[in-house]
C-alpha cells in the first residue's frame, strides 16, 4: 500500500522499531482468499534469505500456474476447489484458472496489504502514487486459494485452514465472512486450532454497517478488524448550473469532460422503469433522454462501476452517484469507466433537488486527483460492521480499525481496476475498499510484532494492538464516525484504531490460553459435542467450577445489562516492560454508570509477573432495553498507557 | 440423488477410534460407508479439526449421525469476500 506506512507511523524515522532481517523474514503469512497474481512486483523476492526451515508449505500447479512462479517471497500457493465443484461443476477454465492464480484481484490486493515487498512508483491510473509496500513487508506469503466465482465454501476454506497450520504459517488472514451469524462456522472453529498452534488468526469485521449487530468473525480466538479511512483523498468537483459546487470522490482517469456545463438529468427521469430506473440498472435508462448528458444514479441495487458503464451504453457523458443514508458523506472512490464521481448523502440531497426543480438542470466535474494530509483521520467507515456482538454481548467487537477505505494495493492482471469485463484496463495496482482491507493491515502488524516478540502468544499480540490503540484525534477530539459525523463508539471501533509504534512497547498485555477460551465455551454453556468439535478431544467441563465470561482475560470489557445493577469482572495483566507502578483511571460518559477498579494501583518489579484486578460495573438497570453507554479503563505507568474500552448495552 | 445432497462437514472423535484401524482417514472412510455406499470423501481434515467434508442425503447425514465416534455432521456454510 502507498500512504498506509505513513499513516500508521511506519516510516523511515521508525524503522528502527522493527527488525527488517532474520526474525522478520522468517514470519510467513497465510492469505486465504482468492488466490494471488504471483507475477506483481508485490511479491519480487529480491534481498530475501532462503525460506524458513521451519516452513512445509508449497506451491502448487495448475491452470497458467507452476510451482517455479513461487520464488522466496511467495513460499506457498495452493487450492481448495472440491467443495465448490461437487457443487458448481468443473471449474470453467476459460473464466478462471483452476489453480492458485487469482483472476479477480482480492487475494492479490490482501496478500500484498499484509506483505508485500517494496515497490516504488505504484499507483493506480496516477492516483496515490508512492512506494508501495506490505505492513509486514520482509515477511513471506503463502496463498489458500479458497474463494471461486462467485462464492467461497465452507468445506474448501476449511480445507484451506487445516493446510495453513500444517505449513507452518504465523499468521493467518482471512478477509472473508458470513452474513448468517451462529454457531455453525468453519471460520471461528478452524481459527481455534490455529490459535492453540500459536497462529494470530485475523479476521475481517463485515461491511454490513451502519447497522448494529452486523458483525463477522467474532469468535473470541479470533483478532476482528473494522474499518477506517485514510488522511488521503480523490477529490472530484461537481459544479451545478446555479453556480453551487460540492466534492465528490473518483479514481475516473481519461479524457475529462468538457470544462463548460452540460445537461443534466436525474436517472429516475430519464426511464420508464419506476422500480430501478433510478439506480442505473442495465437496460432502463432511455437513451435520448441521457444521450449527452451528465446523469445522477442512486446507491444500491447494482455494482457502482456497472451504472457508470449503463449510463455510458446509454449515451450518457458523465454520472453523479448518490450516496444514500446508508453511506452517509462516506468517500469510497471507484475506478469509473466514465467521467463520475461519488457524494456525500447531503450534498446528493441538494444536487437531486436542483435536478427535479431546475428547468434547464447542467452540471460538470471536475477532476482534481489525489490530496493528502485530509482531516479529520480516520474517520469510521460506514460500511465497517458493527456491534454489540450478535453472538456473545459479553466479548465486545470488533477488537479494532485499520486503513480500509480507498487502500492500493497490487491486483490481478485478469480484469480491470472496475472488475467489469468490459474494462479492458489492466493495471499492477487498484484501490478498494472493505473491511477486506483493513484485515489484512492487521495481519501486517501482527507478523511484526511476532518478529520482535516470537514467544507471544496470539492473545498477548492482539492485546499489545488494542491496548495502543487510540480513539481520539491529536485535538483530543474522538474519532468521527462518517455514517452519522458523530463520535463513533466501541461497538463501532473497539479498542480503536491500530497504532504499531506503540504497540510495540505496550508495557502490559492481557494473555490468554487455550484453557482459557476453552472455560470460556464453559461459561457460554456450550453443549459437550460442540466443545469437543472446538477442542478436537474430549475437553469437558469441569461441574465443580464456576466459569464465567466475565473472567476470560480479553482487553476489552462488554457489559450485557440483564437486570441485576452489580456486574464483577476479573482480569489479569502481564507486565511486558520494566518495573513500574500502573495507577488507574477510569472514564465513564454517563452517571448511568459507575466503574470501580480494586487496586487501583498495580506494582510492577520483574518482567512477565502477573498481577490481576477487580472491575465492578454498578448500572442503573432500569433503563430502556436498547441503550448504550460507553468509558474506559487506563492502566499508566507514565511511560505506558494500557487502554480498555468499555461498553455497556441495556 | 444429487439433486438432494447438499456438502457436511463430520466431526469425529479421534480419540474413539478403534484400535483395528492404523490410520484415521481409513476409519473415517469406513465410518463414511457405513452410511452411504456411494458417498466420496471431499476432504480430510487433520489440523483444523479431526473429521472430513462429504457429500450427503439428509437421511444419511442422520444415519452418519449415528455412528461409533461422529461428534456431529454440520451443513457446509457459505462464505462471502469482504
Amino acid at each position: 500500500t502507498t500512504r498506509t506506512p505513513l499513516f500508521l507511523g511506519l516510516e523511515v524515522h521508525n524503522a528502527g522499531l522493527f527488525p527488517e532481517t532474520g526474525a522478520a523474514s522468517d514470519v510467513v503469512i497465510g492469505v486465504l482468499d482468492t488466490g494471488v497474481w504471483p507475477e506483481s512486483k508485490s511479491f519480487s523476492d529480491e534481498g530475501y534469505g532462503p525460506v524458513p526451515s521451519t516452513w512445509k508449505g508449497e506451491c502448487e500447479t495448475g491452470t497458467n500456474f507452476t510451482a517455479s512462479l513461487c520464488n522466496r517471497k511467495l513460499i506457498g500457493a495452493r487450492f481448495f476447489v472440491t467443495g465448490y465443484e461437487k457443487i458448481n461443476g468443473p471449474v470453467d477454465e476459460s473464466k478462471e484458472s483452476r489453480s492458485p492464480r487469482d483472476d479477480d484481484g482480492h487475494g492479490t490486493h490482501t496478500a500484498s496489504t499484509a506483505a508485500g515487498s517494496v515497490v516504488e512508483g505504484a499507483n493506480l491510473l496516477g492516483f496515490a502514487n508512492g512506494t508501495a509496500r506490505g505492513m509486514a513487508y520482509r515477511a513471506r506469503v503463502a496463498v489458500y486459494k479458497v474463494c471461486w466465482k462467485p462464492t467461497c465454501f465452507g468445506s474448501d476454506v476449511l480445507a484451506g485452514i487445516d493446510k495453513a497450520i500444517e505449513d507452518n504459517v504465523n499468521v493467518l488472514s482471512i478477509s472473508l465472512g458470513r452474513r448468517r451469524r451462529d454457531y455453525n462456522n468453519e471460520i471461528a472453529i478452524g481459527a481455534f486450532s490455529a490459535m492453540e498452534r500459536g497462529i494470530f488468526v485475523s479476521c475481517s469485521a463485515g461491511n454490513d454497517g451502519p447497522n448494529p449487530f452486523s458483525l463477522s468473525n467474532v469468535a473470541p480466538w479470533i483478532t476482528t478488524v473494522g474499518a477506517g479511512t485514510l488522511d488521503r483523498d480523490f477529490p472530484a468537483l461537481v459544479t451545478l448550473g446555479n453556480g453551487k459546487y460540492y466534492t465528490g470522490v473518483s479514481l475516473f482517469k481519461g479524457d475529462a469532460l468538457s470544462s463548460k456545463l452540460l445537461p443534466f438529468v436525474y436517472a429516475g427521469n430519464a426511464s420508464n422503469n419506476a422500480t430501478y430506473g433510478n439506480f442505473c440498472f442495465p437496460g432502463t435508462l432511455i437513451p435520448e433522454k441521457v444521450k449527452g448528458k451528465i446523469v445522477m444514479c442512486e446507491k444500491g441495487v447494482n455494482v457502482r462501476v456497472e451504472k457508470g458503464e449503463v449510463v455510458k451504453a446509454a449515451g450518457g457523458l458523465g454520472m453523479i452517484l448518490a450516496n444514500t443514508a446508508y453511506e452517509g458523506e462516506e468517500r469510497t472512490a471507484n475506478a469509473f469507466l466514465l467521467p463520475a464521481t461519488t457524494v456525500g448523502e447531503k450534498a446528493s440531497d441538494i444536487i437531486r433537488h436542483y435536478a427535479f426543480t431546475d428547468p434547464n438542470p447542467t452540471a460538470s466535474i471536475v477532476f482534481q486527483g489525489t490530496v493528502v494530509n485530509v482531516q479529520p483521520s480516520p474517520v469510521l467507515a460506514a460500511f465497517s460492521s458493527r456491534g454489540p456482538n450478535p453472538i456473545t454481548p459479553n466479548i465486545l467487537k470488533p477488537d479494532l480499525i485499520a486503513p480500509g477505505v480507498n487502500i492500493l494495493a497490487a491486483w490481478t492482471g485478469a480484469v480491470g481496476p472496475s472488475g467489469l469485463a468490459s474494462d479492458t484496463r489492466r493495471v499492477e495496482f487498484n484501490i478498494i475498499s472493505g473491511t477486506s482491507m483493513s484485515c489484512p493491515h492487521v495481519s501486517g502488524l501482527a507478523a511484526l510484532l511476532k518478529s520482535v516478540y516470537p514467544e507471544w502468544s496470539p492473545a498477548a499480540i492482539r492485546s499489545a494492538l488494542m491496548t495502543t490503540a487510540y480513539n481520539t484525534y491529536k485535538d483530543g477530539n474522538p474519532i468521527i464516525d462518517i455514517a452519522t459525523g458523530i463520535p463513533s463508539t466501541p461497538f463501532e471501533h473497539g479498542a480503536g484504531h491500530v497504532s504499531p509504534t506503540t504497540a510495540v512497547n505496550p508495557g502490559l498485555i492481557y494473555d490468554l490460553t487455550t484453557a482459557d477460551y476453552l472455560g470460556f465455551l464453559c461459561a457460554l454453556k456450550y453443549n459437550s459435542s460442540l466443545i469437543r468439535i472446538i477442542s478436537r478431544g474430549n475437553y469437558t467441563c469441569d461441574p465443580s467450577k464456576t466459569y464465567s465470561v466475565a473472567d476470560l482475560n480479553y482487553p476489552s470489557f462488554a457489559v450485557n445489562v440483564d437486570g441485576s445493577s452489580t456486574y464483577k469482572y476479573t482480569r489479569t495483566v502481564t507486565n511486558v516492560g520494566g518495573a513500574g507502578s500502573y495507577s488507574v483511571k477510569v472514564t465513564s460518559e454517563t452517571t448511568a454508570v459507575k466503574i470501580s477498579v480494586e487496586p487501583a494501583i498495580l506494582n510492577f518489579k520483574e518482567v512477565n509477573e502477573k498481577k490481576s484486578y477487580e472491575v465492578t460495573f454498578t448500572v442503573d438497570s432500569s433503563k430502556p432495553s436498547g441503550s448504550n453507554s460507553f468509558g474506559s479503563i487506563e492502566w499508566s505507568d507514565g511511560k505506558h498507557v494500557v487502554a480498555s474500552p468499555v461498553a455497556i448495552s441495556w | 440423488d444429487g439433486a438432494q445432497q447438499s456438502t457436511y462437514i463430520v466431526h469425529m472423535a479421534k480419540s474413539q477410534m478403534p484400535s483395528s484401524f492404523d490410520q484415521h482417514s481409513l476409519w473415517y472412510e469406513s465410518s463414511l460407508k457405513s452410511a452411504s455406499e456411494s458417498a466420496e470423501m471431499l476432504y480430510t481434515y487433520n489440523n483444523a479439526i479431526h473429521g472430513f467434508a462429504t457429500r450427503l442425503t439428509p437421511e444419511e447425514a442422520d444415519s452418519l449421525m449415528v455412528q461409533p465416534g461422529v461428534i456431529s455432521v454440520q451443513s457446509e456454510q457459505q462464505y462471502e469476500l469482504h
